[in-house]
This record gives C-alpha cells, structure tokens and sequence, in this order.
C-alpha cells in the first residue's frame, strides 16, 4: 500500500479517479498502485522524446486524447500502403484494438479527456498491419519501419491460441527482429513488447508463440487487481514482467481511448500490458536514452519483484532473482526503473554459447521421464562465446511424435533451477512433432551457466494411441545466452537495486519451496484403538482410520453432513462456500456456482447456463435489458451506455435508449429534424434541404421529405415530374408521387386518368392505346374483343383495341 | 488435420543486384516489384496480379519459372498467417 502523499498530482481527465493502478486518489485505501508510475512522474519522467509505436490494426490519430502526442513519422499503413494508419471503420467496430492500446501509452495528460497514458509525453504512432492478409512480408515490413526513429515497437498479437498451434515469426520477420536489435536506435537495439500468450481459449501454452518465445522481445503478463492470476493467463518461462489488468467481474478494470473519440473500460487481457509496460520502458528510456535492449531486460529482471501476486511457483533462482512462470520477475516498478536507468552501465557484450546432444535417438516412452543431459564449460575455450552469466536460455528440440499434445518438457539448469517449457495441450493432436522449434526461458538469468543441463520429457498420452509408435528424441541444442563477466561490476555501480527493499514477501510463501510444504508431516498424537495415521485434513481430534472421512474434527473444512457423509477437505468445491468460522463447506443457493454466502444473492460465479448479475450477485437465466450475457466470464456486462438492448458484445447495440438511435450496430444521438448522425464525424449533419430525415447528406438518402416536397423514387421533389401524379402513401404523412400508368406522360391519377400519352399510343377513354392498327377488326374478332372487354386488361390492348374502340 | 494454409499473390524474393535487377527479374515474369521489405537489404516484395489472391493451393503457371532463375537465392509464396488479438 502507498501512503498518501503530499505532492500528489492530480489530472482534470474524466477517468483519471478509475486510474487506480496509477495512483490512489479516491482514498478507499483499495490502492494498488505498486507499479510506481505516480512516483516515476514525480521525477519529471513523462516519456519526453521518445518514440513508441503500436503494431495493431491502426490508431484513431485524431482522436482527442491522441492528436497532441501522435507521430506521423512513428505511423504508417501496411495494410493499405499509404501513411495513413487511421483504422478503418465499421459498425462492429472491429478495429478498435491497436487506438485502445495507444492510449495506455501516450494518451494526453491533464485535457479534460478520457485518460492519462503512462508516457504522457511521448510521441505515439500506429502501425496499421492487422486489419488485412497477415503475412511474413507484412509483419517484416512492419517491425522493420523506421528503426533509428522508433524505439519501442509494442505488439499485443500473436498465433492463435487454440491449444494446437506452433506458430512464430517467418523468416523475414525474424530477420526484421534481429536487424532491428543489431541496428535499431543507431546501433543500440529496437526494443519489442509482446503482450505473453492469452489463454482467450483453454488448453494453450504460449511457449508454442515464437514471438513470446524469441529473445528480442520482452514478453509481459498480467495480473489482476488483487495479485490473483488472471482466468485467460497461460504459464510461460519466457515471461519477463506483469502488469495489472483485466480479470474477474468484481476487480477493477483498466481505462484507455476507444474508437470513434470514445473511453472504454472493455481493453483487456495481456493487450493491456504490453503497452503499459511500452509506458514505463519510455520513462527509462528518457531517464537514460543510451540504455541498449539487453540494459532494459536487466533492468526489467533487477527492479520487477513479486509484491502481492499470488503464483504457487514462486522461487529464487541461483542468482538471487524470484521467478515465476506466470508473471516472470514480477510486477514491473517504474520509479525503480527510471532511478536505475538513471545510473545504468550498459552490460558487457552478448556472448552465445551452442552446445547440441549427441546425435543418438532417444525414445520417450509413455509415462516414463526421458532424461538429456548436456554438461558445458559456457564455451570457456572459446573467449568470443564464453558464457559465464546467463541472461537467455534457448533449447532448440528435433522430436518426431504420435500426438505432439501429450508431450511436457521441463529443462533444469546446473544451478537446479526448473523451467517449463511446455506443458500437455489437450486439443493438439498434430503428429507433426516440433521440427527445431525453439523453446526459450528466463528462469536462470544470472545463474552460472557451467555445469550440466538436463532436458525432461514426459509423454502422458491424454487418449488411446497406437503403443507401438513411440516418440523420439533426435537431437537438443542448448543455446545460451549472457556474458562472460559479471553484467553489474560491483566495483562502479551499486546496482543493488531499491526494489529489493521495497519487497513485500507474501506471508508465508516465500523462503518455502512448495514442494517442501507438502512434506512436512502432521503431528503425530495418540488416538484410540487405530493407531495409524491420520489423513492430512484431519484436526487435532485425531481420527478412526486412515481416510479423510475417518476425521474426527478438520484442520480446514468439513463437506457433507452425517445423513449423506462427512469428509474433511482443504478446500470446497465447487457449489459450496467456504464457512471459514464453523470450518465448514456450505452449499450455495440453487444456481450458484461459486458463492460468499448461501443467500440467493451472494453468488460469486454460476453453473452452466447461468449468468451472473455482478450488481445483485444472483444466477439468472436472461441478462436484464442493458446487458448482454459474456459467454466467456459467464456474466451479464453491461452494454455500452447509450445501448439498452446488445448482442453478445457491449458494442454490438440491437436497441438503444431514449434520444438515440441504431447506426449499424452503434447508437448515436438522434438528430433533431433535417439532420442526421454522421458517424466519422460523430456529430449531426444536415440532411439535403428537400429532406426532413436522412440518412446521408445525399439526395438520394432521404426517408422523409421536407414539407412542400414530395418522394419520387427515393428523391424528395418539389413537385412531380413528367410521368408521375402526387397521390396518398399508406402510413407516410404527405403525399408521393406515384407513377402514371405504362405508356402514359401525363396523367392525374391512377387508371383511366391519362391525359398524355407517349409516342405510338393514343389517348383513348383515358387510356393509351398503341397505334397499331388491325384491318380486319370487324371481320375477325372486334366484337370478341369488346364482348370480352379486353381492352381493360393490359395484355390484350395491343389487339386492335384502338381499330375496335374508334369504330365504336 | 494440420490447418490448411492460404496461399496469396505475393512473394518475397532475394536477390542481389539492387533494385533496377530485381525490377527486371519481375517485368520477366510477369511480377510487380512493390520494392525492398522494409530494411532487409536485397528482400523484395513482389505481386503477380494474375495468380489468384488467395488459394488453398500454392498454384504452379509460368511465374513458377522465377524459382529457377540463377539470380533468385531465396523465394517464399506469401502465406496468411493466423494472427489473434490478445
């Protein structure tokens, strides 16, 4: 928590008090400021001078919280090849992501609109290369765009996440990366920000994402309000650093600029923290702007620390960093970034050191763990290559496999440090294996990379497969990264950084290695005539056998009651609450999934089907008017304001309140008479002056005519033209003009009204007649025709009508 | 199944020699040079306006020749890439 402090800035933008992962200002004491952006600020760090850009699907530079900081030279359009990156608009909205991301970063401070980026003072610019075929030229051109002009490319895409993708940078892309880092920022290193693998659908790992995966970038998570991890977030060691975001209904959500000059709550995800964290890298950047972008990764390693984020894999590698899969180092700390930076010493030269295994093919047999080992010096014989410190680790793998998705890989470093490279992805049933794909983690930075390497594999097959196909291991190649001597020399930079102070270990946690906690043994007592142990739930009143539901009192929870049984659990599941007084599991109201209470309207998630009101915290089946059922969180959100009915998306309006209408999907103001929302503009325009309502300034998008004029054919007319008559319109208040009947010029109304009639055709009993004329009307069939009155059907006119009608 | 690929009416092409050589390579086949990838030096963007834009397919027809030509090192048909937003 951060004390209230004197000097606090305060900014008139109307979302500013919804900051709260900025500063603390509505003194509820909820305060979860610990990025230290507020202190940053303080410092007079605000981004000055430095160039970010957005990798998206464009960016609404006209927007008002943008225009003041938007960079021409920082944009361009891949998509459309022109230097415009102005998204392009639709009624879903669809482009709305790359101008929400912008925001975070460099949204305008103190204009009475919308939000304050985290580099307020920074230049911004959009990369418009989403919003079409995504293709290896099109992500090279894009991250090859202007390199000594920008230097933070910020991204928040990346390969599907459906659970059965292996996906990364092609070949151009890649060479775009390491161009960028070789000769971006005049030789100092372009630096990228990924947003980490989204688990947006289940069943994922985002070490199969080869951007996350490469080691020019700096992949970021997220975590939520209250240090829980995020429903979407996926493990991953290469995840450097976290930043708050999105996560259950009941946290606090993120603010930034939305499309068409708006403000949303609705960024969410990693999208989120990539560009916060583009935000704090553009503080350092200006508090030092030699810093290379191996310098930013030590800083981002040195000042993230753990805080109040919860990971059940917290530990201390060998060099003294805590690590954890999902939120890498920790929560990223801007104040200790910019102090840092400020006295930073760029780290000696990158050194590589490659060591492939012997070339010996290795079965993995099923539920067996194949072990790989490679020992190394770091290439001690080799100066140029020498690693002593680490900094990135890289395994490259050859495995030929039956179902790709049943297969997990650990890598344990000398120092017994254990990385996750993959873990079992449900849906991926490629035989495809990985063909030298790259696995890559963080988790030993700093450590010593001497000593011996060991690769785990372990193939659980999660369905029926043929035994007799095995997988196998080709070949690994361990590539390490670092240097040769000590990346901090202690002798002129302290470098013991201030975060290491600021470290609020959570209780209990910390200095225990998990799996130690599983090993400690309960108390051994006495208890009456069975003498063996007791189950691990059981309280300080012993048991009658060895199981859980032998338990005579629970050291947590008690599930059950005596009629249907009684067992003792560590935790309630799902459909029960956990009554901590009585340490007993109680069943939530009917619906209910998760709950804090048993009341109806204490339910905190639902069962299938169900979708939860935040507000009244009940399980309903239909969502309110205003709001839309989230198919995802499983809860009604509410629909965009202005919105009273929407469609599985706040934006997606099917009706809209009073004093709007529908546009599309969107509801805008309804116009007074004579004009019309004009959605680019976002404003009312003034219909064509013969309209009384429109659709457009165009003549022809009228709906309803100005008074004195009159519709004809989707135009409104003064008066109506040759071949029409004014007549009523059912349900329309003023007349229209109608068309005369075929062949007639003139007429006054319908049927026999005719007064003119168009060349070839006489005017007969208020009709037209064609001229032709038969000679033998009275001989062959004048008296049929006018026996059978066909000259009052249209067909038949053309049959001597005119030759029987003149002769009477 | 693997998921099908989407093959475009683009490619990237190395060749060195500059930009008039890699603009006479394309009149030759029948290709627009929309000139050098970003700063990836001898990379070029190049369409074939008569190849569909996009096909399950990587189609074979008179501008497959390129790939034979001593001057091309390196050629790669433009694949869409399946990109998500996080």
């Amino acid at each position: 928590y951060i004390r209230t402090d004197q000097n606090f800035i305060y900014f008139n933008d109307p979302k500013w008090s919804n900051m709260w992962y900025i500063h603390c200002s509505d003194r509820s004491g909820r305060c979860r400021s610990e990025m230290n952006i507020l202190a940053a600020w303080q410092r007079g760090y605000t981004g000055k001078n430095v160039v970010v850009t957005i990798l998206d699907d464009g960016i609404e530079r006209n927007h008002p919280d943008l225009a003041q900081n938007y960079d021409q030279l920082a944009s361009y359009d891949v998509n459309g090849n022109d230097h415009d990156p102005t998204p392009r608009y639709d009624s879903s909205n669809e482009n709305k992501h790359g101008t929400r991301c912008a925001g975070e970063v460099a949204a305008v401070a103190n204009n009475s609109h919308c939000i304050v980026g985290i580099a307020y003072n920074a230049r911004i610019g959009g990369i418009r290369m989403l919003d079409g075929d995504v293709t290896d030229v099109v992500e090279a051109k894009s991250l090859g765009i202007r390199p000594d002009y920008i230097d933070i490319y910020s991204a928040s895409w990346g390969p599907d996440d459906d659970g059965k993708t292996v996906d990364g940078p092609g070949p151009l892309a890649k060479q775009a990366f390491e161009l960028g880092i070789k000769k971006g920022r005049k030789g100092l290193g372009s630096i990228f920000v990924w947003a980490s693998g989204n688990g947006g659908r289940q069943g994922d790992h985002c070490s199969c994402d080869g951007y996350t995966n490469s080691i020019y970038t700096i992949s970021i998570s997220s975590t939520t309000e209250n240090g829980n991890k995020p429903w979407y977030l996926e493990v991953c060691s290469s995840t450097l650093a976290a930043t708050y975001s999105s996560g259950e209904f009941y946290d606090r959500k993120i603010v930034t600029t939305d499309l068409r000059q708006r403000c949303t709550d609705g960024h969410t995800g990693t999208s989120v923290s990539a560009p916060m964290v583009a935000g704090v890298i553009a503080l350092a950047l200006e508090a030092n702007p030699l810093i290379t972008w191996r310098d930013v990764q030590h800083l981002l390693v040195k000042t993230s620390r753990p805080v109040h984020l919860k990971a059940s894999d917290w530990k201390t590698n060998a060099a003294g960093h805590r690590v954890s899969h999902l939120y890498g180092f920790g929560l990223v700390d801007a104040d200790a970034m910019v102090v840092e930076a400020k006295k930073w010493r760029s780290v000696p030269p990158q050194h590589v050191c490659t060591r492939t295994s012997e070339r010996r093919t290795k079965y993995i047999r099923p539920d067996q763990i194949l072990n790989s080992t490679i020992a190394t010096s770091g290439c001690a014989d080799h100066p140029d290559q020498h690693v002593v410190y680490l900094e990135h680790v890289v395994v490259r793998v050859l495995i030929v496999h039956p179902r790709r998705g049943d297969l997990q890989i650990n890598l344990i470093s000398p120092a017994g440090t254990r990385s996750q490279l993959l873990a079992k992805r449900l849906f991926d049933n490629s035989n495809e294996g990985f063909r030298n794909w790259e696995f890559m983690t963080v988790h030993c930075w700093g450590e010593k990379a001497e000593g011996q390497w060991t690769l785990e594999i372990l193939d659980s097959p999660s369905q029926l497969r043929n035994p007799e196909v095995l997988g196998k291991l080709k070949e690994w190649t361990l590539i390490l990264y670092g240097t040769s001597e000590h990346p901090y020399n202690s002798h002129y930079s302290p470098h013991h950084s201030r975060s290491r102070m600021l470290e609020i270990p959570s209780p209990g946690q910390e200095r225990k290695e998990p799996d130690l906690l599983l090993q400690e043994t309960p108390d051994e007592e006495e208890v009456d005539e069975y003498n063996g142990p007791c189950h691990t739930e059981c309280g300080d009143q012993g048991c009658d056998g060895p199981e859980a539901d032998h338990c005579l009192n629970c050291i947590h929870f008690s599930l059950g009651n005596i009629k249907s049984g009684r067992t003792c659990v560590s935790y309630c599941p799902l459909g029960y609450h956990e009554d901590v007084e009585a340490r007993r599991c109680r069943r939530c109201y009917r619906g209910c999934e998760k709950c804090a209470g048993r009341a109806h309207n204490q339910c905190t998630s639902c069962r299938r089907g169900l979708y939860l009101c935040a507000e009244e915290h009940t399980c309903v089946e239909m969502c309110p008017l205003g709001y839309f059922p989230d198919e995802i969180q499983k809860q009604c959100l509410p629909c965009h304001e202005n919105c009273m009915m929407c469609l599985r998306d706040a934006d997606r309006c099917t009706a809209c309140n009073e004093g709007y209408s529908l546009a599309g999907m969107t509801c805008v103001p309804e116009c007074a008479n004579g004009t019309f929302f004009h959605l680019e503009e976002m404003k009312c325009s003034a219909c064509h002056l013969s309209c009384s309502t429109c659709t457009g300034p165009g003549m022809e998008e009228c709906i309803q005519c100005a008074k004195d004029f009159l519709l004809q054919e989707w135009r409104c007319v003064p008066a109506c033209t040759e071949g029409y008559y004014p007549g009523e319109a059912v349900g329309l208040p003023q007349q229209i003009c109608r068309k005369c009947e075929e062949n007639c010029l003139t007429c006054h109304g319908a049927g026999r009204n005719c007064t003119k009639c168009r060349d070839g055709y006489s005017l007969i009993s208020g009709t037209c007649i064609i001229n032709a004329t038969c000679n033998n009307a009275d001989e062959v069939f004048c008296e049929m025709v006018k026996s059978n009155r066909l000259c009052e059907k249209k067909l038949f006119r053309q049959f001597c009508c005119r030759t029987c009608l003149m002769t009477g | 199944l693997p998921s099908r690929n989407i093959y475009t009416n683009h490619w990237a092409v190395r060749i060195s020699g500059g930009r008039e050589e890699a603009d006479k390579l394309a009149t030759k086949y029948g290709y627009n040079n929309l000139g050098q990838i970003g700063s990836l030096e001898d990379h070029y963007h190049f369409h074939h306006s008569k190849v569909v834009r996009r096909s399950a397919f990587s189609l074979r027809g008179s501008h497959s020749f390129i790939n034979m030509d001593p001057k091309v090192h390196w050629i790669q048909q433009q694949v869409v890439k399946s990109r998500v937003k996080r």
